[in-house]
């Protein structure tokens, strides 16, 4: 379960 | 602004439009060929049948997935991070309250995408048949008819209208991009200090989206039409924050315990916040 903060600093998360 | 290039421009649309194909969520091509994949009768009769509080939780969920999509695309974007983001969650937040503090006071960063949602909805035209008024959801086309358990169905039959209207302009992958952009910058960024380079970053993908328009030789008038559902997008997104806080009041503890962190930071800011990183 991810929170805003970690998708915005996380490198990379959710493409296609 | 005369000092934006048209190099520059051309730059930005590029750039935004790549963005948007990374991270789209589903190809267009996909979305298309699923178009005759309604839901059966009985189908739409068991979501009718869903309690009203696994409904919700099941739409928060397909919303949190397709979010997660648009913050990959925000970052993508040239100049986003650098607006505030990265630089002022590290500046501002960490040093002076420790990160865990940082991650409880979610209001810092989550402005900047307030928008998201808006987004989203942009993005749905894209998976939705105005024909059959269906829009792509769990694994097929839904009507209006499929969402009738969440409670809210003038909510509901807005976001189709939206969707259809939205469809009738046949905007193509780019155009929608350079929307979207602008639909993100348009964000309400009460406490951002740099609120000037975000209008400035605003306004140069606005130029980008006129120059896109003009070079697929959009009729005149659509950039200000587009521009006009600035305004639907926020009310649509108004009318679920307020559609979230009615639930809520009647299933607090539905929210709190199964609701996505990440829904729950964007759309209620009197949310008891994700648990700090350790």
């Amino acid at each position: 379960k991810v929170t805003l903060l970690q998708l915005l600093l996380d490198h990379k998360n959710n493409e296609r | 602004s005369p000092t934006v290039s048209m190099a520059e421009l051309e730059h930005l649309a590029q750039n935004i439009s790549k963005s948007h194909m990374e991270t789209c969520q589903y190809l267009r091509e996909e979305l298309q060929q699923m178009t005759w994949q309604a839901f059966l009768q009985e189908e739409v009769e068991s979501y009718q049948s869903k309690p009203r509080e696994v409904m919700w939780q099941l739409c928060a969920i397909k919303i949190t997935e397709a979010i997660q999509y648009v913050v990959e695309f925000a970052k993508r974007i040239d100049g986003f991070m650098e607006l505030s983001l990265r630089g002022d969650v590290t500046q501002r937040g960490a040093p002076r309250f420790g990160w865990g503090s940082l991650v409880c006071s979610g209001a810092l960063y989550q402005d900047d995408l307030s928008s998201s949602l808006e987004v989203v909805f942009v993005r749905m035209c894209r998976a939705f048949d105005p024909q059959n008024n269906t829009v792509y959801f769990d694994g097929k086309y839904a009507g209006p008819d499929v969402f009738k358990s969440l409670g809210c169905d003038d909510l509901i039959s807005s976001v189709f209208d939206f969707g259809k209207n939205l469809c009738s302009m046949h905007l193509s992958e780019d155009e929608i991009a350079l929307f979207s952009a602008f639909v993100l910058m348009s964000a309400d960024r009460s406490w951002l200090q740099e609120k000037l380079k975000v209008e400035k970053l605003q306004q140069k993908i606005q130029l980008a989206l006129q120059h896109v328009l003009q070079k697929n030789h959009r009729e005149d008038g659509i950039l200000t039409k587009l521009i006009c559902k600035v305004s639907t997008l926020r009310a649509l997104c108004n009318r679920h924050t307020e559609k979230l806080s009615a639930f809520r009041s009647l299933y607090p503890d539905i929210v709190r315990a199964h609701f996505p962190p990440l829904y729950k930071e964007l759309f209620g800011s009197d949310f008891e916040q994700a648990m700090p990183i350790e």
